[in-house]
């Protein structure tokens, strides 16, 4: 929220695009921009007019330098747009840096996904800290732009609840040290750990304790929201991401050429399989294996097919870690199994489980 | 990495210092009004920025905060009012 509190008294508001950027066609702008605010009414009492002359509360315009508001821009890159809290005049309105290139895609900078926040501000609301939020100061574009719950329940403090008979909710962006957090996948890649949940991966390495916390769409924006396994084959320098019955393969940060494939024809699952729960590549015996509901499955990446005699019961094959995986990877020859907030070590060579752990017990926290 | 020569100590000296007066208020004529004689105003904003992104808060410009303040973002300060 905005030092000081300030709010429109009227509920009803108005806006009005008073020029045109020449990077994209007057229609996706004027559409732009009118997503952008109905992102705000769907979670708020708030409604937005568009008017087409004279002064609106919120005016809209493209301008590059310093064009006499005290805040000029600052040329391309750096600041992309800014807009001023409620209240008379300048009040409300946004202004886009016209030495940017606006876009209505992934490409830099796309106009929706900016306007978005920018009106946050013309109604109120100040930046986030969260970095799932549309309110976050720095410029992501995750390929979906939504309100989270954090953003909603800033407009909602100042303007109450929408009308809409069910109250709108946003993703919450998990949180390294949440007691509760759990995985939808883990995987190794290139000596690292990868930690995915919903749209967000988390990481740590050695020389930085913080955790980093950003959107999977940073490294790898074709990749859907919602993975829910993941591998590496360390000797072809290979991740794989699996989603339902497909799964994309990475190197870096290039997502690999004829990407998405789908794990019948790849692996030689049955049709009944929907889905991977999680899968670990053994990097010094080439066997990965797959687990899917109680189920697991074992496959050679030398040969590329499964292994005879699978699919096993979890409970046979890995004693003691229940008998369903939400999510799992290799660390210096361990595996370590996540199953809710728990998490086993257990040594592949034995299948004894060494330790129980939480599972965010590698976020120093 | 490569050892830091001056002139990228000095480019990063201005990245910070722009940084720091476009989005947390730090005053750019050197007369930032201090309570305490000795505080470093530059130091307390890199401090309050580094908490606001979640980085490590150390008071100097290292890495992972420059990579953040090299972001494009938002004109609307972090900490004061805009109007």
């Amino acid at each position: 929220l905005t030092q000081g509190n300030p709010r429109w008294e009227r509920t009803n508001l108005t806006y009005r695009i008073e020029n045109y950027t020449p990077d994209m066609a007057r229609a996706d702008v004027d559409h732009a921009i009118e997503k952008a605010f109905q992102l705000w009414s769907n979670a708020s009492p708030l409604t937005f007019t568009r008017v087409f002359e004279g002064q609106a509360d919120i005016m809209i315009s493209f301008v590059r330098g310093d064009h006499r508001d005290n805040s000029p821009f600052d040329g391309p890159g750096g600041m992309l747009a800014h807009a001023f809290q409620p209240g008379p005049g300048l009040g409300g309105d946004a202004h886009f840096d016209e030495d940017e290139m606006w876009t209505n895609n992934f490409r830099n900078y796309n106009l929706y996904r900016v306007a978005a926040h920018e009106l946050g501000h013309s109604l109120g609301l100040s930046h986030s800290t969260d970095i799932g939020a549309l309110m976050y100061p720095s410029y992501i574009f995750s390929g979906d732009v939504q309100l989270s719950q954090d953003d909603i329940d800033g407009i909602q403090a100042i303007y109450g609840p929408s009308q809409n008979p069910t109250q709108p909710t946003g993703p919450q962006t998990p949180q390294a040290c949440d007691s509760k957090l759990t995985f939808d996948a883990i995987t190794t890649i290139r000596g690292e750990i990868m930690f995915l949940k919903d749209r967000f991966y988390m990481r740590t390495n050695s020389f930085y304790p913080e955790v980093e916390l950003n959107f999977i769409s940073i490294f790898w924006p074709q990749l859907p929201n919602g993975l829910q396994a993941a591998y590496e084959v360390a000797d072809r320098d290979e991740v794989r991401f699996f989603k339902g019955n497909k799964y994309w393969a990475v190197r870096g940060q290039n997502v690999l050429h004829g990407y998405p494939k789908d794990i019948y024809r790849s692996f030689g699952f049955p049709r009944n399989v929907k889905n991977i729960d999680a899968a670990v590549s053994a990097e010094d015996t080439g066997k990965t294996y797959f687990f899917v509901a109680n189920k697991c499955w074992r496959y050679d990446e030398y040969k590329r097919s499964m292994d005879a005699g699978y699919p096993k019961m979890i409970a046979e094959e890995f004693p003691g870690i229940g008998n369903k995986v939400d999510a799992v990877f290799q660390k210096d020859g361990f595996f370590y199994f996540f199953r809710g907030t728990r998490q086993y070590k257990l040594d592949p060579r034995t299948k004894r489980i060494l330790t129980l752990l939480k599972a965010n017990s590698w976020f120093n926290c | 990495f490569p050892a830091a020569t001056s002139e990228t100590q000095e480019r990063d000296v201005q990245i910070v210092q722009k940084y720091l007066e476009n989005y947390y208020n730090l005053k750019s004529d050197g007369k930032q009004v201090e309570k305490q004689r000795n505080r470093n105003p530059v130091v307390e904003k890199l401090k309050q920025m580094q908490k606001f992104f979640g980085l490590k808060v150390t008071g100097k410009p290292d890495a992972e905060t420059l990579q953040v303040m090299e972001k494009p973002r938002c004109g609307v300060p972090d900490v004061a009012q805009f109007v």
